[in-house]
């Protein structure tokens, strides 16, 4: 899931 | 999303605005450093490798695209354009690159979340976002009458991390297991690097006279 890693930031 | 990042997200448009705006408006990029936007050109570079890859939402890809749109836009102003260009700074921007992106490359190899080529260039454009801003803060000390827009600038950019912090301590009590060491940490070092500027930056607003970094 994105949230998961981080990515989902700008 | 929550308001925290929303609101961070919308500083930091803004901040790109004010830029364009200060070195449209006046034909000049006095005071700006070169190097600041061009590590930031790297980071927003390294940190979207996933554009085309990786979709979340139409919100995250349609700011990336300006972030890095806008990014390069600022660096063929300071760098292409003929009446802009010969009002940098030059000289006053010494700044080196290497110090900020050897050590942070390093720590990418270091300390990442997963040992995968795009995991660690994300992670380096993590630590580097944390002190891309160090060129344009000793660029500002040495600047005799930072205008309006440039000191609005900077404070925009860190109140933009400020803000994710807020964002970051409201995904960790409404997420479970929403825990980023790693961008926390940096974020952290990222917004302390402003606090100086900060307290200058509130002191000439409130006192309304024009702001001036002590040397």
């Amino acid at each position: 899931k994105s949230s998961a890693t981080g990515h989902d930031e700008l | 999303m929550n308001i925290f990042r929303l609101a961070g997200d919308m500083v930091h448009l803004l901040s790109f605005v004010v830029l364009v705006l200060k070195i449209n408006a006046t034909k000049s990029c006095r005071g700006i450093s070169l190097k600041t936007q061009e590590l930031y050109t790297l980071v927003f570079v390294c940190r979207y490798l996933d554009l085309f890859s990786n979709f979340i939402s139409m919100y995250n890809t349609t700011m990336k695209i300006v972030f890095l749109g806008t990014s390069f836009a600022i660096l063929y102003l300071m760098r292409g354009h003929k009446v802009i260009k010969v009002t940098y700074d030059r000289e006053q921007d010494t700044f080196r690159y290497l110090f900020l992106v050897l050590p942070c490359a390093l720590l990418a190899l270091l300390i990442h979340n997963a040992w995968t080529p795009f995991e660690v260039v994300w992670t380096f454009s993590i630590y580097l976002e944390a002190v891309a801003i160090l060129p344009q803060l000793v660029l500002l000390q040495r600047t005799q009458n930072i205008d309006n827009l440039t000191g609005n600038y900077v404070f925009l950019l860190g109140l933009y991390r400020g803000l994710y912090i807020l964002n970051w301590i409201y995904r960790y009590f409404t997420e479970p297991h929403y825990i980023q060491w790693i961008v926390w940490i940096s974020g952290i070092v990222q917004t302390i690097l402003y606090l100086d500027f900060f307290y200058y930056y509130i002191k000439s607003w409130k006192n309304n006279v024009k702001l001036a970094l002590p040397s």
